[in-house]
């Protein structure tokens, strides 16, 4: 019998150049740090008797999790930061954490995914629209606000066209048509607007790891409306 | 709990993303 692993359910998390955010949940808080670590408070109780009970820690690259109860078990009650770590935290690589917490790293590893989806690494200004490329990659979402209102999201599942009248067209696949001429035409610029920002994204990334000291490019605003 | 991305986000998360998308540039 194989061993079962984390891995086969999520890869490892990452939070770089992703804004500080906290957010509350039925029964957790998930944050992302000024550190651009994830800091997941396990909640029990509710209103006034709500307290932290447990914390984990993961690092920028999700390949660290440190875990402690605050208060020696006792929890602590909600604050606007996450409390802090006691002499005793439990370290664990992404290796070979405890299968208990499995379900609690995924978790995080699904809101942080969220915010990827909607922080743009690379925003380009084409003659016809503000074109978002985000950070999920691989196959990152694409946002292309045109300037006449219409708007298109693409992710790796459909493209979805929205009119300036606010009606939407589901187009499944890369080269799926549209139902007119004109949205095509809409589609095709979208489609060269996000190649244009895949190729830049290569780009900066190798002058990036040219670098003697490490330092981001990202996120990047190239051009401007005309 | 499952994590429910539509159900996570609320008015805040929303704020969140909104002041993360450059502004239009005129």
């Amino acid at each position: 019998n194989q061993m079962r692993t984390l891995q086969e359910f999520v890869s490892p998390l990452r939070a770089h150049r992703l804004k500080p955010i906290r957010q509350k949940t039925k029964n957790a808080v998930v944050s992302i740090l000024d550190s651009e670590e994830v800091c997941m408070e396990l909640l029990k109780g509710s209103g006034a008797q709500e307290r932290v009970k447990e914390v984990l820690r993961i690092s920028s690259d999700g390949s660290m999790v440190h875990i402690y109860c605050p208060n020696e078990g006792r929890g602590f009650p909600l604050d606007d930061r996450p409390p802090s770590p006691p002499d005793d935290v439990f370290v664990y690589s992404f290796d070979n954490l405890p299968e208990k917490y499995w379900k609690k790293y995924q978790y995080a590893s699904k809101f942080v995914h969220l915010v990827r989806s909607k922080t743009p690494k690379i925003t380009l200004y084409t003659k016809y629209a503000k074109c978002m490329l985000m950070e999920n990659s691989p196959q990152a979402d694409v946002e292309v606000c045109f300037y006449d209102g219409a708007k298109i999201n693409k992710t790796s599942e459909f493209i979805r066209f929205i009119e300036k009248s606010g009606k939407s067209h589901t187009l499944k696949g890369e080269m799926a048509n549209g139902p007119s001429e004109e949205v095509n035409s809409y589609v095709e610029h979208a489609h060269e607007a996000h190649q244009t920002c895949l190729d830049l994204e290569s780009i900066i990334a190798v002058q990036e790891e040219r670098m003697e000291k490490r330092m981001s490019f990202f996120p990047i605003i190239i051009g401007r409306r005309p | 709990d499952e994590f429910d991305a539509e159900a996570f986000r609320d008015d805040r998360l929303e704020a969140y993303f909104k002041q993360l998308v450059p502004p239009g540039m005129k």
